[in-house]
């Protein structure tokens, strides 16, 4: 599945 | 975090400086699209605006705070600073036919319908397009100046950097993102044409000559 990363990146 | 999102923000810093000091410094923004950096000012805010709301890490917020204030001073040292020296005739990319589906699009496909994910979204989807305005400035003046090709290169390699990151932190993380993977995959490819020149072209003469 499409695990949804926190939005750590710029 | 890893060496190649480090190298990519880092790049993609040293591209967002590289123009601001090119237009400071030479008190002229004549080959700089005006329109480009206005979509990249709004890539930033949309983006951004969780600055208001999460605290990820220092070096997350200072680098959103650089990202935003040089992509504003850019615009105001184009559009009020130097508007003399902007290049109207040649900038001449009809930005809605970019804003208007990239809007539409990440009302449809995205991870979450909330204000903050769609505008993320919409952030991510713009920025993949948002350089095509100044590579339309440049197929149309058929010349670029060398800053200009060296501001182009980093901006490029920054994201080519982060597909490097999402593939090393899918493997090592289990992370994966489709919405910022496909759009930074469109996003790099645009700039395929721009990278052979620039490879290809080395530094013979002042001025790159891009086909039209």
């Amino acid at each position: 599945i499409l695990k949804k990363k926190k939005k750590d990146e710029l | 975090m890893n060496i190649f999102r480090l190298t990519g923000d880092l790049s993609h810093l040293a591209a967002i400086i590289i123009l601001l000091l090119k237009i400071w410094k030479t008190r002229s923004c004549a080959g700089i699209s005006g329109k480009s950096q206005v979509l990249f000012a709004l890539v930033f805010t949309t983006r951004y605006l969780d600055l208001l709301t999460s605290f990820i890490s220092l070096y997350n917020t200072t680098m959103k705070i650089i990202y935003i204030g040089c992509a504003y001073a850019t615009v105001y040292l184009i559009y009020m600073k130097f508007k003399a020296t902007y290049d109207g005739n040649h900038d001449t990319f009809r930005v809605e036919f970019l804003v208007v589906p990239v809007g539409g699009l990440a009302f449809l496909v995205n991870h979450d319908f909330s204000p903050l994910e769609i505008l993320w979204t919409f952030s991510i989807y713009l920025e993949s397009v948002a350089i095509l305005p100044q590579l339309f400035m440049i197929s149309k003046t058929g010349e670029a100046e060398t800053i200009t090709t060296h501001y182009l290169f980093f901006l490029g390699l920054y994201r080519a950097l982060y597909l490097i990151n999402w593939i090393w932190r899918f493997y090592f993380e289990g992370f994966f993102d489709m919405i910022a993977i496909v759009a930074g995959v469109v996003q790099t490819i645009l700039y395929c044409d721009f990278f052979y020149l620039y490879v290809t072209k080395g530094e013979s003469g002042s001025n790159k000559i891009n086909p039209a």
